[in-house]
């Protein structure tokens, strides 16, 4: 298992020179057992500034998919898996395999008022679509549940 | 059996073989059923097969499968939680718990956070299920006969149903009127379910009239269980009354004039 490969990669990806819209938010450091670390979450940023780091997180994912069958085990691989995802919605990345939300970091030189964020994600993309255990945090509220019972003659 | 549904309903039906109950991208579940002494039109569950299908990253398919006196603490392929492969590992939010050993089992599956209650009661199984509503309306709407064939969305056809009024459910308390099975009259009958269920509570009425349809007592404890079950997985808000019930649609249950 390589996820710590993966995680390097990203908190390389993300720390360098030019990321100015990621170390705005006070840097980064990968996803890691106990959830994402650092302060990126705080806030929504507006699509166009997060485009660099919704970049590095789709590679950061991709990372993860590759080493999905060999780190099917690993709590800190499931971990990331989760934690990329709740980074992505909270930078308004508009998932792993779609194109860069927001148009790319040329709105970062811009003046203009930022876009309306990308619409969300369909409902059906919620917490079935996540990874093992997701919906433990995520869990919907007591009226969005369904209840079937059999019994008796 | 009586079949609470997702929508709210409360159908006793006749339905005899295997049926489904759910039916969606993440479960399917498959009730058998057969005629409850011989000649009594009632049938009861003896079966039930739960299939989880899987998901990526966190299990592969697993089948959970009861039957009449032999309630299992794990699936078929003997694992206890989900995982890959024949890998079990916890992170995969599958796990069967057995509470009562032959008796009671839950499974959780949190990914989908959905919980399944299976308990054998007398000779016959009883099943409940919690599910999110996007987990439960995730079928094929497309197809027609998709939600049809899910007796916990649509409850009994009408072919199906069983005319709980005619079936003796309960005299409301007037004396009776005289239909007995087995040793019940509607009066003992409504008695031996007072011991177990509030008569407001939404089982009683199905408690009564597996009395009087079979006079088999442990339907009386079935139904306490059917109803134990839905105080601890139900949404509170889906918790229909029996009043309420006695004004509600076909199917509902009544109490006779």
């Amino acid at each position: 298992c390589r996820i710590l490969k993966c995680n390097s990669e990203f908190v390389a990806a993300t720390s360098g020179p030019g990321r100015s819209s990621v170390e705005d938010g006070g840097g980064v450091a990968a996803v890691g057992p106990a959830g994402p670390v650092g302060p990126i979450g705080r806030g929504r940023p507006s699509p166009g500034s997060a485009a660099p780091l919704c970049a590095a997180l789709r590679a950061y994912s991709a990372c993860t998919r590759r080493t999905s069958r060999a780190c099917r085990g690993d709590l800190a691989y499931h971990s990331a898996v989760l934690g990329i995802e709740d980074l992505m919605a909270q930078n308004a990345c508009g998932g792993t395999s779609a194109v860069a939300a927001g148009g790319g970091g040329g709105r970062l030189a811009s003046s203009e008022p930022s876009p309306p964020p990308p619409p969300a994600p369909p409902a059906r993309a919620g917490p079935v679509r996540r990874a093992c255990g997701a919906t433990r945090a995520r869990a919907p509220p007591a009226g969005a549940y369904r209840y079937c019972g059999l019994s008796g003659d | 059996p009586h079949v609470r549904t997702f929508p709210g309903g409360m159908h006793a039906c006749r339905v005899a073989g295997a049926w489904p109950l759910v039916d969606n991208e993440h479960v399917h579940v498959q009730a058998t059923s057969v005629p409850v002494y011989g000649g009594a039109t009632a049938t009861a569950t003896s079966k039930l097969t739960i299939i989880f299908k899987g998901q990526q990253h966190c299990t592969d398919e697993r089948v959970y499968h009861a039957e009449t006196d032999d309630l299992p603490a794990a699936f078929v392929d003997g694992t206890k939680m989900g995982g890959l492969g024949r890998r079990q590992y916890a992170a995969s939010g599958l796990l069967v718990t057995e509470k009562v050993p032959g008796r009671h089992v839950e499974i959780s599956a949190v990914y989908i956070g959905t919980t399944v209650a299976v308990r054998q009661v007398g000779r016959y199984l009883t099943f409940a299920i919690r599910t999110p509503a996007h987990v439960a309306e995730a079928y094929d709407h497309d197809e027609s006969l998709g939600q049809a064939l899910q007796l916990c969305w649509r409850g009994c056809p009408g072919t199906e149903r069983l005319d709980q009024e005619a079936g003796g459910a309960g005299d409301g308390g007037g004396g009776g009127d005289g239909r007995t099975a087995g040793v019940f009259t509607a009066r003992t009958a409504r008695a031996a379910c007072e011991e177990r269920l509030s008569v407001d509570d939404p089982y009683f009425e199905t408690c009564v009239f597996d009395l009087l349809t079979t006079g088999d007592l442990s339907f009386a404890q079935a139904a306490a269980f059917a109803s134990q079950d839905a105080v601890e997985l139900a949404p509170p808000l889906a918790v229909v009354s029996s009043r309420e019930q006695r004004g509600g649609g076909p199917g509902a249950l009544r109490p006779s004039a």
